[in-house]
C-alpha cells in the first residue's frame, strides 16, 4: 500500500 | 513505531485510565463533559472502519479496541449508570456540538487523500478529534475549581497529540516522502486549542495550588 493510505498510526 | 508516538499512544492510554479511574473510584462525572466523550466515540468509530479489513499489527489491533470500548463505555456509564448519570453536569454541558461534526464531515469532504468512504471518515475523525476538546474546555471554565483527575485526564489528553507531532516531525525526518498533512495540521490545532488549559495547569502545579480556569 502506498505511504499515504496506509494508516498505520491510531 | 518510534518513540515519540509510543510516548502518544500510552499517554493517550493514560488519560483513559485516568478517567476511567474518577469514574469508577468517585462514582461520579462531574467536571466532565459528556458531548466531549461523545466525540470522542465518533471519532475513533470513522477513524478505526479499517478495523476488520487492514490488519497491521496486534498492537494497533488491540488498541483500536481499547479506546472504541472504553470510549463507549464511559458515554454509557455518563447515560445510563444509575449512580454517575446524577452528577452529570446536564446544565453546564451545553456546547452546540452538531457544528462541529458537521463542520468536520463538510471540511472531509473537501479534503482528503482520497475520495472513498473509509478515507472521507478518517479525515473527518481527524478534523473532529481536533476540535472534540471544545466542550470539555468549556465545561472546566464554567464549573470553578477542577477536581485533580480531570485535570490530569484534559492534560494527558492534550500532550498525546503533542508526542504525535514529535512523531510525524521525525518521520518527516527519517521517511523518505512521509507526509502527513491532513494529520499533522489538525494535531497542531488540536494541541494548540490546548495552549491556555496547560499554562493554568502549570501554574496550579507551580503554585501546588488548585486548578482554575479563568471564566
Amino acid at each position: 500500500l502506498n505511504n499515504i493510505l496506509y494508516h498505520d498510526e491510531l | 513505531m518510534n518513540i515519540f508516538r509510543l510516548a502518544g499512544d500510552m499517554t493517550h492510554l493514560l488519560s483513559i485510565l485516568v478517567l476511567l479511574l474518577k469514574i469508577y473510584a468517585t462514582k461520579s462525572c462531574s467536571g466532565i463533559s459528556r458531548k466531549t466523550q461523545e466525540l470522542y466515540a465518533i471519532v475513533f468509530m470513522a477513524r478505526y472502519l479499517d478495523l476488520f479489513t487492514d490488519f497491521i499489527s496486534v498492537y494497533n489491533t488491540f488498541m483500536k479496541l481499547i479506546f472504541i470500548a472504553s470510549s463507549l463505555a464511559i458515554v454509557w456509564c455518563m447515560r445510563f449508570h444509575p449512580v454517575v448519570r446524577r452528577s452529570y453536569d446536564r446544565e453546564l454541558d451545553t456546547f452546540r456540538y452538531f457544528f462541529l461534526v458537521g463542520a468536520s464531515f463538510a471540511l472531509a469532504l473537501v479534503w482528503h487523500d482520497k475520495f472513498t468512504l473509509q478515507e472521507v471518515f478518517w479525515a473527518f475523525s481527524i478534523y473532529l478529534e481536533a476540535v472534540a476538546i471544545l466542550p470539555q474546555l468549556v465545561l472546566l471554565q464554567r464549573s470553578g475549581n477542577v477536581d485533580n483527575l480531570t485535570g490530569q485526564y484534559v492534560f494527558f489528553l492534550g500532550a498525546y497529540r503533542a508526542f504525535y507531532i514529535l512523531n510525524w516531525i521525525y518521520r518527516y525526518m527519517t521517511e523518505p516522502r512521509f507526509t502527513r498533512w491532513i494529520a499533522g495540521i489538525s494535531g497542531v490545532v488540536q494541541t494548540a486549542l490546548y495552549a491556555d488549559f496547560f499554562y493554568y495547569y502549570f501554574i496550579s502545579w507551580k503554585n501546588n495550588s488548585k486548578l482554575k480556569l479563568p471564566a
